[in-house]
């Protein structure tokens, strides 16, 4: 792994005679290659290892008796920091809106029941909505895991999600539930009419939290749809989805990086408990391989 | 912005962002980067877009049988749009005048079942499941079973999205196979590996395990309507040789397209 690569880098160089900050380039450059396998954003990464390289010189890692170890520890300590800390729901309305969106496929329906066990667990009482519209069975998808995990579901009249949330938003006053989960349909970040949809029914519900779910096997592109569901819509927190794959999941670096908004919870199973909170230092040692 | 240039500096730094970006992986990038420096051309882009071209340019055909019928199963990680593409490969081939037989082997998810039988109904379709929670193999043999005594030309096998790197998931689908072939040995004659454009490196090993427990013959790149260029695509036919055969390029029964390379790489360069 990356650790090897540098250990036997520092190595060579010691061997060389004196490191110096010429050549601890090279090590700069296997840290480099290693994240952009992992799927880290190109521009993300340049940041990352000059910040990295800049740390390293200052804390003269090449003084050291062991520079490939502090070099390695300043690399996963800054990965740390920038990966951030877990956050929980901040659910301060009541009832309070949990809106789900993201692009095709990311897991949002199945996140969206994930998070209503959760919160009911938590002794909340969650109520889903079932928005999406567009895709075939969609609303049956929902109403099934609904069914699974006791949480009702609202469906509406099947054919408008605006008008699907303003009726959901009619019954859950005085109803009792006090947070109202709402999946929307899987959309291009690119598809104007889409994105318009979902800054109207934001401007509706005013939810406590938009959660955009990224795939953990998503690559470069996902700072372009990252950074637009952020600017349109200010995304409240990140669900990482299929962690229990064998991706890098440096995708999650790209959108820390990029946004500056916390990863909630992360997905690891297509199961309504397979669903954990984010701890980074797991992630982090994931990321680096 | 690609003017005619040499393979400087500068050019090698730029034509690595522009690939690296594209999801091609440093090991293809490297590698084309190589092919540029051996080929001194004085024009970098226009031999870089030759070189991609030449990389993508496997035969990409559907290999049809000659006896009915035509057997195609749709495998791939969850969520990478394969449900969906069954719809639109079916309504290509009632485009052609073709009998189709979709199986719905997602015995698992959620409204699997439902979702495709929309599909089916929107194509034009025979549509063989059973319960939820049945036997994915079952119903393989049921839709091949069916195809024959009924004299249809295709039938196309949606499964379950699985992780490759769940062995049990992925036996099951060595076992769909294996079902299968007690009723028709050559079947399936096409195993459609889906791939969603957004996919980073981690493609590159869906593809290599996929084909090692199921015998993959080609892949389906999907949501290529979005920004995602597909460049794993690149290194999957650099590292394993496996061809790309349609792209998706939307949500709708029509929007499949058979994989052309010239478009496929000018789309990436832009
Ligand atoms: N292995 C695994 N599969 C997951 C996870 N989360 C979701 N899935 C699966 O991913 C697929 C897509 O999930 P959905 O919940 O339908 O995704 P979606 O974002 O709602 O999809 P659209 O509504 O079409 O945009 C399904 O097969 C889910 O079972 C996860 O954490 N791990
Ligand atoms: N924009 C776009 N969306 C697509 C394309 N193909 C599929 N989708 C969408 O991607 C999402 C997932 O598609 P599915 O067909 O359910 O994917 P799947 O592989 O069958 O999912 P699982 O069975 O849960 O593993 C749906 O919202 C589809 O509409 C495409 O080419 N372009
Ligand atoms: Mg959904
Ligand atoms: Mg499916």
């Amino acid at each position: 792994g990356l650790r090897e690569k540098l250990s036997n880098a520092f190595r060579v160089l010691s061997g060389k005679g004196k490191i110096t900050e010429k050549n601890i380039e090279e090590a700069v450059q296997i840290v480099k290659t290693s994240l952009l396998a992992a799927d880290v954003s190109y521009k993300v990464v340049k940041e990352f290892v000059e910040n990295v390289k800049k740390r390293a010189l200052g804390e003269e890692v090449l003084k050291s008796l062991t520079p490939d170890q502090m070099f390695i520890k300043i690399v996963r300590d800054e990965l740390v920091r920038l990966l951030g800390e877990r956050e929980p729901l901040k659910l301060v309305h009541n009832p309070s809106y949990v809106m789900m969106v993201g692009l095709q496929g990311t897991g949002k329906t199945t996140s969206a029941a994930k998070i209503a066990n959760y919160l009911k667990k938590q002794g909340k009482r969650p109520i889903l909505v079932a928005a999406d519209t567009y895709r075939p069975a969609a609303i049956d998808q929902l109403e099934v895991l609904g069914r699974k995990i006791g949480v009702p579901v609202i469906t509406g009249d099947r054919r408008n999600a605006i008008k699907i949330v303003q009726d959901a938003m009619r019954q859950v006053k005085d109803s009792g539930y006090d947070v109202v989960i709402l999946d929307t349909a899987g959309r291009l970040h690119v598809d104007e009419e889409m994105m318009q949809e979902l800054e109207e029914i934001k401007k509706m519900i005013r939810p406590d939290e938009i959660l955009l779910t990224v795939d953990a096997m998503a690559g470069q592109d996902a700072v372009n749809s990252a950074r637009t569901f952020n600017e349109r819509l200010e995304v409240t927190g990140f669900v990482v989805t299929k962690l229990d794959g064998d991706s890098r999941g440096g995708v999650i670096l790209t959108i820390r990086y990029i946004t500056g908004k916390p990863v909630k919870f992360v997905g690891v199973g297509e199961k309504v408990d397979d669903f954990d909170e984010f701890y980074p230092d797991r992630i982090a040692n994931r990321i680096l391989g | 912005i690609l003017k005619s240039r040499r393979l400087d500096e500068d050019t090698k730094a730029e034509i690595e962002e522009l690939l690296i970006s594209a999801d091609v992986g440093v090991e293809a990038t490297e590698y084309i980067i190589k092919k540029l420096e051996e080929k001194k051309s004085e024009d970098a882009f226009g031999t870089l877009k030759e070189v991609l071209i030449e990389i993508l340019s496997k035969p990409n055909g559907l290999n049809i049988p000659v006896e009915k019928p035509f057997v195609i199963s749709m495998v791939g990680v969850n969520g990478s749009g394969k449900t969906t593409t069954c719809g639109k490969l079916a309504a290509m081939f009632r485009e052609e005048g073709k009998q189709v037989v979709i199986g719905a082997c997602d015995t698992f998810r959620a409204a699997a079942i439902d979702q495709l039988k929309v599909w089916a109904e929107r194509a034009g379709a025979t549509f063989i499941s059973h319960m939820e929670g049945a036997d994915a193999a079952a119903v393989a043999f049921d839709a091949v079973n069916h195809a024959i005594s009924k004299s249809k030309d295709v039938v196309i096998l949606d499964t379950a999205g699985r992780l490759h790197n769940k062995r049990h998931l992925m036996e099951e689908l060595a076992k769909i196979n294996r079902v299968i072939k007690k009723v028709l040995p050559n079947a399936p004659h096409e195993v459609l590996l889906v791939i969603d454009a957004v996919t980073g490196q981690n493609g590159l090993q869906q593809a290599k395990t996929f084909r090692e427990i199921v015998g993959v013959t080609g892949i389906v790149l999907t949501k290529l309507d979005g920004t995602a260029k597909g460049g794993i695509a690149i290194a999957i036919a650099k590292e394993l040789g496996i061809p790309i055969k349609f792209v998706g390029v939307g949500e709708g029964l029509e929007d499949l397209k058979p994989f052309n390379p010239h478009d496929f790489v000018e789309a990436l360069l832009a």
